[in-house]
C-alpha cells in the first residue's frame, strides 16, 4: 500500500518545534 | 557606539562590555536602581551595535565578548526550593537578572549569527568547557532562558563541525544521569528538540553511535516519571531515526513494548500516540515482523478500563494507512484482537 501520510488527529498537533535540520558532513551556514 | 567615529568604535566596544562584565542583585529590586539602568542601556546599545554593524567583530573584540557573555549567563542555578516540584502542575521559578540576562542572550545569539562571525576565530573561546558550562544551564526552572539556550546551542551545533561530537557525547551523559540517577533536568525537551534536527541531518547510513544512542537513551528516556513534559520531542527524534533507517523500526517497537507503563494511564495515551506515529511511516516489511507482539498491546489497550486509553488504541482504525497494513496481514492481526474486540463490545462499562 502507497505510504499515505496519517490525518492531523483534532488533539495531536503537527510539531511546531521542528528546527532546521543540521547536516552531519558538512559546516552547515545555520 | 552610533555616534562614535569608526576608529574609536572597538575601542568603545571594549569598553562597554568590560562595563557589562559588573553583576547587579535583583533579588533586592531597589538596590542600585540607576546602575541597573545603566548597563541596560549599554547592553542594548550592544546588541544593536553587532545587530547592524558591518565590521564589528574583530579578533581583539572576541574574548571580551565571550568573557562577557560567560561572567553573565554562567552561575550556580539556585536550587529547586521545593524537592516535589512538579514541573507540569507548578510554576516555575523566574530568573530575577533576567531584565538584563535575557539582552545578553541576545547579544550572544546576534554575535553568533552576524555575518562577520567567523568560526576559527570563536572556537579559540568557545571551547569544550565553554560548551559544557552552556549545556548545564539546560536544567534552569525559566523557560525564557532556555528557550535563548536551545537556539544558541543549535547555533553553536551548526558552527563549530569540531565541537559536534562533544556536544552529543555530553548531551548523551545528560540523559543518562536524568534516566538513571536524578530523573530531574528541566532542559530534557529542549535539548530533543536540537537533537531532532541534528539526527534529521544525519548522512546515510547512519553511523554506529548514532545508532546506540537511540537504543541507549531515546528509548530508555520512555521509562521516566515525567515523560509527558518532552514526550512530543522524543516522539519526534524516534520517528526521525526511522525515516532514515527503516531497519531500526523492530528495534524500536520491541523497545516501546518492554517499557509499555502499567499503572500510568496518561502516558499509555501518549505510548499510543506514538506507535501510531511508527506506524504512519513504517515499511510493510518492518510492519510484519512486529505486528503480532504490537497487537496484543494494542487488544490490552483496547479492552483498558481507562476509556481514553480504550478509544486511542481504537483510533488506530481511523487511520487509512494503518487499516491498509492490517488488512493485508489480517490472518496475523484479526486472532489478536478479534477476541477482546467481541468481549469489550458486550462488557465494557463506556
Amino acid at each position: 500500500p502507497q505510504k499515505k501520510k496519517r490525518p492531523k488527529l483534532p488533539n495531536f498537533p503537527a510539531p511546531h518545534f521542528a528546527m532546521p535540520p543540521i547536516h552531519e558532513d558538512n559546516l552547515e551556514k545555520v | 557606539l552610533k555616534d562614535v567615529a569608526v576608529a574609536e568604535l572597538h575601542e568603545l566596544l571594549c569598553k562597554k562590555l568590560q562595563q557589562c562584565c559588573v553583576l547587579f542583585d535583583f533579588l533586592d529590586c531597589v538596590a542600585d536602581l540607576k546602575g541597573k539602568e545603566i548597563k541596560r542601556a549599554a547592553l542594548n546599545e550592544l546588541v544593536e551595535c553587532v545587530a547592524t554593524n558591518r565590521g564589528v567583530l574583530i579578533e581583539p573584540v572576541y574574548p571580551e565578548i565571550i568573557k562577557m557573555i560567560s561572567v553573565n549567563i554562567f552561575r550556580t542555578l539556585p536550587p529547586t526550593e521545593n524537592p516535589e516540584f512538579d514541573p507540569e502542575e507548578d510554576e516555575p521559578n523566574l530568573e530575577p537578572s533576567w531584565p538584563h540576562l535575557q539582552l545578553v542572550y541576545e547579544f550572544f545569539l546576534r554575535f553568533l549569527e552576524s555575518p562577520d562571525f567567523q568560526p576559527s576565530v570563536a572556537k579559540r573561546y568557545v571551547d569544550q568547557k565553554f560548551v559544557l558550562m552552556l549545556l548545564e544551564l539546560f536544567d534552569s526552572e525559566d523557560p525564557r532562558e532556555r528557550e535563548y539556550l536551545k537556539t544558541i546551542l543549535h547555533r553553536v551545533y551548526g558552527k563549530f563541525l569540531g565541537l559536534r561530537a562533544y556536544i552529543r557525547k555530553q548531551c548523551n551523559n545528560i540523559f543518562l544521569r536524568f534516566i538513571y540517577e536524578t530523573e530531574h533536568f528541566n532542559g530534557v525537551a529542549e535539548l530533543l528538540e536540537i537533537l531532532g534536527s541534528i539526527i534529521n541531518g544525519f548522512a546515510l547510513p547512519l553511523k554506529t553511535e548514532h545508532k546506540h544512542f537511540l537504543v541507549r537513551v531515546l528509548i530508555p528516556l520512555h521509562s521516566v516519571k515525567s515523560l509527558s513534559i518532552f514526550h512530543a520531542q522524543l516522539a519526534y527524534c524516534v520517528v526521525q531515526f526511522l525515516e532514515k533507517d527503516a531497519t531500526l523500526t523492530e528495534h524500536v517497537i520491541r523497545g516501546l513494548l518492554k517499557y509499555w507503563p502499567k499503572t500510568c494511564t496518561q502516558k499509555e495515551v501518549m505510548f499510543l500516540g506514538e506507535i501510531e506515529e511508527i506506524l504512519d511511516v513504517i515499511e510493510p516489511s518492518q510492519f510484519v515482523k512486529v505486528q503480532e507482539p504490537l497487537f496484543k498491546q494494542i487488544a490490552r489497550c483496547i479492552s483498558s478500563p481507562h476509556f481514553q486509553v480504550a478509544e486511542r488504541a481504537l483510533y488506530f482504525w481511523n487511520n487509512e494507512y494503518i487499516l491498509s497494513l492490517i488488512e493485508d496481514n489480517c490472518h496475523t492481526v484479526l486472532p489478536a484482537i478479534f477476541g477482546t474486540l467481541y468481549r469489550v463490545s458486550k462488557e465494557h462499562w463506556n
